[in-house]
């Protein structure tokens, strides 16, 4: 059975399944270790000691390369695959890992899991066309003002919905390795619980591409002791799992996204809607503005009534709202003769047959009028009658009526008999 | 009794060239 249809036959709501839309995909990465291979130095603690235990970062190397391809592959407990920069990629040079999802997304979170410890500063941005312009999702630091200007913890307000703010959980160097930062689009902010209803928040929530800029690392402040090129080749961000949790956006009109001809990822759009997030409606669905379906109400885009007269219809939203906001499909381009918003009736020169439904094509009978007898080439709509000039009758105007005979000029072609 | 149809070789098309309908 098809989710975006009940058990009857009519619309409802329907989303495609919650996934991890990272998973599988390319990171782009502006830093990676092993090229050329590399020390680095893996530190644990115990107690009040602290040791480093060093190996080789060699990305020609299979079992010693950390390539970005380890943060969205199987993320298995038992054998954590890591991604690794180069070490001491210290302020001002970020790093950052970006990915594209491929088409708009839902996103309800985005973590990431440390095999190093967690950055002291790190931002998560967003973007909605694919990569031009970038909005803060979520800022991290241990300095949320000094590092990004803004207050640690800022209260989400009703007014502030839409605004990335800046926190300092997650931001502890412990522990060494494993740590998470996962970060709720939806958490705290005020109108969550009110969703479908929310313009903001599905804006907010909406993204082609996630990115990560890891801002500056936490030390032991021991980078310029004794022996500085030790304790830097300790620092670096390594990653195991980068996840991006959400669903494929298709405003409640699609269970599921597909690839198309062209291998772009798109909805599998039902309710007569079109387009990669089924956000508009399909051709000759104009009868009503599209929507988003809700919990409530499926939304559908409705088929413009045109007799089967036009093929194409478009939307004028001055009658929608004159019809008490029922329809306001104007046909185009009517055919078989026919006329009106909805083809429904004959045009000039033409009179209904009603001994046909509207929608025959041969509802609409030419009125023929004669050239000479009638007084103009339109008939009535219903009878077909056409205008006869004085002393001319028949239903064309073909004929002098009784009393009158032909004359020889057509402005008066009947005249009276003397 | 009503008149047979409309005759169009009867009329005297003389002084009406622009009515006449195309033949």
């Amino acid at each position: 059975p098809d989710p975006c249809y009940d058990e009857t036959g009519n619309p409802r709501r329907c989303i495609p399944d919650f996934v991890n839309s990272a998973f599988g995909k390319e990171v782009r990465v502006s830093s990676t270790c092993g090229k050329p291979p590399s020390r680095y130095c893996v530190v644990a603690e115990k107690g009040d000691q602290r040791s480093r235990t060093c190996h080789v970062c060699d990305s020609t190397d299979p079992k010693k390369g950390r390539p970005p391809a380890f943060l969205t592959d199987l993320n298995n407990p038992h054998n954590l695959t890591c991604w690794q920069s180069e070490s001491y990629p210290q302020a001002p040079q970020n790093v950052t890992l970006t990915l594209s999802l491929g088409k708009k997304f839902e996103v309800t979170y985005v973590s990431l899991q440390f095999c190093s410890p967690r950055p002291e500063s790190m931002v998560i941005y967003k973007s909605m066309d694919y990569g031009k312009a970038w909005v803060p999702f979520q800022f991290y630091s241990t300095q949320c003002r000094k590092m990004f200007g803004k207050a640690n913890k800022a209260p989400i307000t009703k007014q502030n919905e839409q605004e990335a703010i800046c926190t300092d959980s997650h931001t502890d160097m412990h522990p060494l390795t494993g740590g998470l930062i996962a970060f709720s689009t939806l958490d705290g902010r005020p109108s969550a619980h009110d969703f479908d209803n929310s313009p903001v928040l599905q804006d907010w929530v909406t993204a082609t591409d996630i990115k990560v800029v890891f801002s500056r690392l936490h030390t032991f402040g021991d980078e310029n002791e004794d022996d500085p090129e030790l304790a830097r080749e300790s620092y670096y961000y390594a990653v195991s799992d980068l996840q991006v949790g959400g669903r494929c956006k298709c405003n409640g009109h699609a269970s599921r996204c597909i690839r198309d001809r062209d291998g772009h990822l798109v909805c599998d759009c039902k309710h007569h809607t079109a387009g990669p997030e089924c956000d508009r409606c399909k051709p000759f669905h104009y009868d009503r503005p599209w929507q988003r379906a809700t919990a409530r109400e499926a939304n559908e885009c409705v088929a413009c009534n045109c007799n089967l007269h036009a093929r194409r219809c478009r939307f004028n939203m001055e009658l929608f709202k004159l019809s008490g906001r029922k329809s306001g499909g104007v046909c185009l381009n009517c055919r078989h003769n026919t006329a009106g918003r909805h083809c429904h009736y004959c045009k000039e020169g033409y009179y209904r047959d009603m001994t046909k439904p509207i929608t025959h094509r041969k509802a609409c009978k030419a009125c023929d009028c004669h050239p000479v007898g009638a007084a103009g080439k339109t008939c009535n709509q219903t009878t077909g009658q056409c205008p006869c000039k004085d002393g001319v009758t028949g239903i064309t105007c073909n004929r002098c009526a009784k009393g009158y005979q032909q004359s020889r000029s057509p402005i008066a072609p009947c005249i009276k008999i003397p | 009794e009503v008149n047979p149809t409309l005759d169009m070789t009867l009329f005297d098309w003389t002084d009406y060239e622009d009515l006449k309908p195309e033949s």
